[in-house]
């Protein structure tokens, strides 16, 4: 984004092209631009920067705060769900080894059943976190996973589940189905209130709306985790899934350790996305 | 989609005979829109939409009695030709055993394409051998000899940590296991990630891949010119596979790929299942980016 003084065309189409290029979305882009530059016109903005605070805060303005942020519920059973390869598992283990780090009692549920190396990968993750973990062998009913877990969970006591399920294309009716009824086992087993969670990768683009408004419409969604925000994708398509559903960004992924998990400011992100 | 947004502009025009300046910005507004939704690069849809006026201006739209038709079919046109030809196959030197990399962004879905082309490869009349290079991920060599085992094609891991020496190990346990072609999967990495760029590079280097293939998600936005411009700079790649094209992600990120670094698409990934590899389409793949 040029960063001269002057609030001229080159300026605003500059804007707009920031926008877009952090996967805003062309319509978003385009009215925020829109919006900002009444907004100059009527307040006389003295310079770019001015500008730029005010779209800041403007961007931020469009992700609700979390009223009620289901990873810091106590107690609570949460499910992880999303399209493959987005971040769950490894979100999981994150978020598991900090609950666990103060002083929550988490359990684990591997019910991603299906794909070759994800119960072995999940392991992994509770062997880090220092969490147990609950497992069935491959290719069982992951509802029974669930199952499994939330009794388990009961007999020992713990505060907080964490459900791992298998990456899915939204465009799956079987695939959302069996989505559907992991979350109603859920439902019926646990002591709990059951959660779900969407965790989208931040390179993201314009799909993630769509993948979004299915998995909310399938399971009603409580927030959502965004991975990869230590590469150069800004995740905007974010911004878009928060405001339209009404959804808070809980957590931001950025990295591959354990310990490469933050919390979600609205601010922050917003000027790192106008970069 | 783009043909009912371009009636609609060209629709107020019927009988009023020559289209207007103003009737050609409103057209190019809605590809510009399009595309753009469909997450081709910023950059890109800038070109095409400047290259795709001149030919708005000219005689093929301007006589025409359907504009709007006319411009969509220009479109079409222009995106396939953008998309390059149908390239699906590898090309193989007479060395054994042939070698083929992949590489990519974290999640991508490298790990299944490198299984799937084994899939293909064997089907092809080749002894193919899967090399787990990705030494970092939690259970990521599981992975991969787990998919070798459903497959029946051996998997090397080697010994040790270090993914350079596993992959030159690779190529003598190929010879010796009589295996004509060696498939070495790498971890996921950023290509902001100065020692992971510089290992996929030594990896390269080590073992002198027929084919570096680059694996990039179909979702992806506007991000993907930029990541795959740093692969091509500092790991050179030969080719493309698209993965998880099974979904309904327009594809954008494809066509951006492809136009800026000029490598082609080999290959689509199409479900996660071991036959789910398919060659490339290119009118498909301008068909679907349009909507
Ligand atoms: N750089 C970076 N990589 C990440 C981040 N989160 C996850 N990854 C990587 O992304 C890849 C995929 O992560 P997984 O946790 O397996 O993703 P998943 O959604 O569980 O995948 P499926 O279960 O196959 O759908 C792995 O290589 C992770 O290490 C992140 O915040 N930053
Ligand atoms: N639907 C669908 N899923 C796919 C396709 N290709 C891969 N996947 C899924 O995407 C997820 C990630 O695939 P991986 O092969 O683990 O990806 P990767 O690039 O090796 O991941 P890292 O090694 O962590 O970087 C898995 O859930 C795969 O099953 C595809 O073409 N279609
Ligand atoms: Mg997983
Ligand atoms: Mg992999």
């Amino acid at each position: 984004l040029r960063r001269g003084p002057d609030v001229d065309d080159a300026f605003w189409d500059d804007l707009e092209e920031t926008l877009i290029v952090a996967d805003m979305g062309p319509g978003a882009a385009a009215d925020i631009v829109g919006d900002l530059r009444d907004v100059a016109r009527r307040e006389a903005l003295p310079d770019a920067a001015a500008v730029i605070d005010r779209l800041v805060g403007a961007i931020a303005g469009r992700m609700p705060a979390a009223e009620n942020d289901p990873l810091a519920e106590d107690p609570v059973t949460v499910l992880f769900v999303g399209v493959n390869g987005t971040g769950k598992t490894t979100s999981v283990g994150k978020i598991a080894a900090a609950a666990s780090r103060s002083g929550r009692k988490v359990l684990l549920a591997s019910a991603d059943t299906f794909r070759a190396a994800a119960i072995e990968q999940l392991r992994v993750w509770a062997q880090r976190a220092e969490v147990p973990l609950v497992e069935r062998e491959r290719g069982s009913d992951p509802a029974s996973v669930v199952y499994d877990a939330l009794t388990e969970a009961r007999r020992v006591g713990s505060d907080m589940v964490l459900v791992d399920t298998a990456g899915r294309l939204h465009t799956s009716k079987d695939l959302m189905e069996e989505l559907r009824k992991v979350q109603r086992v859920a439902v019926a087993q646990s002591v709990h209130p059951v959660r779900s969670v969407l965790v989208i990768d931040a390179t993201t683009g314009q799909n993630g709306l769509v993948q979004a408004r299915q998995f909310h419409d399938a399971l009603g969604l409580d927030g959502i985790v965004l991975t990869k925000l230590d590469g150069t994708a800004k995740g905007g398509i974010a911004v878009a899934i928060s405001r339209d559903l009404g959804l808070p960004i809980l957590r931001l992924g950025v990295g591959e350790a354990i310990e490469d998990m933050q919390p979600f400011d609205a601010t922050e992100f917003a000027r790192a996305l106008v970069g | 989609n783009l043909s009912d947004r371009l009636q609609g502009v060209f629709a107020k025009l019927t009988g009023r005979g020559k289209l207007s300046e103003a009737d050609v910005d409103a057209a190019m507004r809605e590809v510009r829109l399009a595309l753009l939704e469909a997450d081709v690069n910023f950059a890109v849809v800038k070109e095409f939409v400047a290259r795709l006026r001149e030919r708005a201006i000219g005689a093929e739209v301007m006589k025409s009695l359907t504009p709007g038709q006319q411009v969509v079919k220009i479109v079409l046109e222009e995106l396939t030709g953008l998309m390059g030809g149908t390239e699906s196959r590898l090309a193989f030197s007479g060395r054994v055993p042939n070698v083929v990399m992949l590489v990519g962004l974290q999640g991508s879905g490298k790990t299944t394409a490198a299984a799937k082309l084994a899939n293909l490869l064997r089907k092809q009349g080749r002894r193919p051998m899967l090399v787990a290079c990705d030494v970092y991920r939690p259970a990521a060599i599981d992975q991969l000899e787990t998919l070798g085992r459903e497959l029946d094609i051996p998997v090397y891991r080697g010994e040790g940590s270090d993914p350079v020496a596993i992959a030159r190990a690779s190529l003598k346990a190929a010879v010796a296991d009589m295996r004509d072609v060696v498939i070495v999967d790498t971890a996921g990495r950023l290509h902001v990630d100065e020692a992971m760029m510089d290992e996929a590079a030594r990896i390269k280097t080590a073992v002198k891949p027929d084919q570096v293939l680059m694996v990039i998600d179909a979702m992806t936005g506007q991000d993907a010119v930029t990541a795959a411009t740093a692969f091509a700079e500092r790991v050179d790649f030969d080719g493309v596979i698209v993965s998880k094209l099974d979904g309904d992600a327009r594809g954008g990120a494809a066509l951006s790929v492809r136009s800026v670094t000029g490598k082609p698409i080999k290959f689509v990934g199409v479900s996660e299942k071991m036959d789910g590899l398919e060659p490339f389409h290119p009118d498909r793949m301008a068909r679907r980016i349009l909507g």
